[in-house]
């Protein structure tokens, strides 16, 4: 069964990588004005790096960048990205705060931003995390795209063992999967807001995690955290804990949120889904829609507030 | 394909720093297998740990020794995955 149209599909259920790159080339097709796919580039296994480009008007706008799925197993993320796709063309001209943000600001959403390990979680092993990457002179595999980024590299946070789900691979962007985003957040080079998801622990986290050191901007991310995460809650009552990375979860070396900062991208945030204390990265599939629709307004209240003050 | 009879989530609440280090000894042991899905950081968080069946014997004998406190979160993973995939079958139908 192949859903037709973007109407047709699922939204309250998990995809195979396949589905989910159908649903992207089936929302292009619908809102051509509206939606086009950039390929970034290639992962390690050579499956292309898709990125939904919403857009509607000339280029080198501003752009927020959102990325689901860097993860392998944490699926409830791809998932909740599928559903903002969707609820981006259908509310454009009918919400005027999304419409606002859009006739400003452009919009890129990848939604598997680690395709290698999510097909492996798929076919092979579902508690896969990492890349897909051979590591010379180990019997492990992968690396944790979330720790192979350039600021704080190689720190404590992060591991040199291959064999530890926090490898951070054999040197910093190794991984084509994160030096690709990082091409083309530097070609783009207007990037406003970098909004990565991840599950679980319900947190909304922004720099840094390699260091307890407070960021510039921290009174002003503490306080927008503040409103993004009382919108998130107030629609089903899901509580989140917000703050630094190293302050509210643990000491991170080498993450998305700290290089997309140190990149000159203030707004940056990363988001750790719900998992209701109870399922961890196997969020039963009738908890999507629910996620995806707190966290939208978490999202909403971060794009509204990037694009009220440019910098 | 991998699949996890009888691995256990176990949710572990930690009393003190002590604790953490004795959980960080115990992550360092290869052969248990364990999959730390929250890591031990800080003492207010919690930590969620999945157990292969064939190390949840020795992992809750040095947690019940050191009198770490822990609940089962997820009784048999397996059984959650059989029911997401069934929902994807489900859903294709």
């Amino acid at each position: 069964f192949q859903p037709r149209t973007t109407d047709d599909y699922d939204y309250t259920n998990y995809h195979t990588l396949s589905e989910i790159n159908s649903f992207m080339d089936m929302l292009v097709q619908e809102n051509p004005s509206l939606v086009s796919k950039i390929v970034i580039g290639k992962s390690y296994e050579g499956r292309d790096l898709n990125v939904l480009k919403f857009s509607t008007g000339d280029t080198k706008r501003p752009g927020i960048w959102i990325d689901t799925g860097i993860h392998a197993r944490e699926w409830i993320t791809p998932a909740s990205g599928t559903w903002f796709a969707k609820k981006i063309v259908t509310d454009y001209g009918r919400d005027p705060v999304l419409t606002a943000i859009l006739d400003k600001i452009d919009i890129f959403l990848e939604l598997v931003t680690n395709p290698d390990g999510y097909e492996y979680t798929h076919t092979s092993n579902r508690m896969w995390r990492k890349t897909r990457r051979i590591n010379s002179g180990s019997s492990c595999i992968g690396v944790d795209p979330n720790r192979n980024w350039g600021t704080g590299y190689g720190g404590a946070g992060s591991s040199s063992n291959p064999c530890s789900e926090t490898y951070r691979g054999p040197s910093v962007y190794s991984e084509p999967e994160v030096k690709a985003i990082v091409d083309f957040t530097k070609s783009h080079g207007n990037l406003k807001a970098f909004l990565t998801i991840h599950s679980y622990s319900q947190m909304l986290l922004y720099p840094y995690g390699d260091t307890g050191a407070l960021c510039v901007d921290d009174a002003e991310l503490d306080e927008l955290a503040l409103k993004a995460t009382t919108a998130l809650e107030s629609l089903y009552g899901t509580k989140y804990t917000y703050g630094s990375t190293f302050k509210t979860i643990y000491q991170a070396s080498g993450v998305t949120t700290d290089w997309a900062y140190d990149e000159g991208i203030k707004y940056s945030y990363t988001f750790e889904l719900r998992d209701n204390g109870r399922y961890g990265f196997i969020l039963p599939a009738n908890q999507i829609i629910p996620t995806a629709q707190e966290t939208w307004l978490a999202l909403m209240v971060i794009m509204e507030h990037t694009k009220n003050n440019l910098y | 394909k991998e699949t996890f009879e009888g691995h256990q989530v176990l949710r572990i609440t930690l009393k003190d720093e002590l604790e953490i280090s004795l959980l960080k000894k115990l992550s360092e042991q290869e052969d248990l297998q364990l999959d730390f899905w929250r890591q031990p950081f800080y003492v207010e968080l919690p930590v969620d740990v999945r157990v292969p069946f064939h190390s949840l014997q020795a992992v809750r004998a040095f947690l019940g020794y050191h009198e770490i406190h822990y609940e089962i979160m997820i009784q048999d993973v397996q059984d959650l995955l059989n029911e997401e995939q069934r929902e994807m079958m489900r859903s294709r139908i």
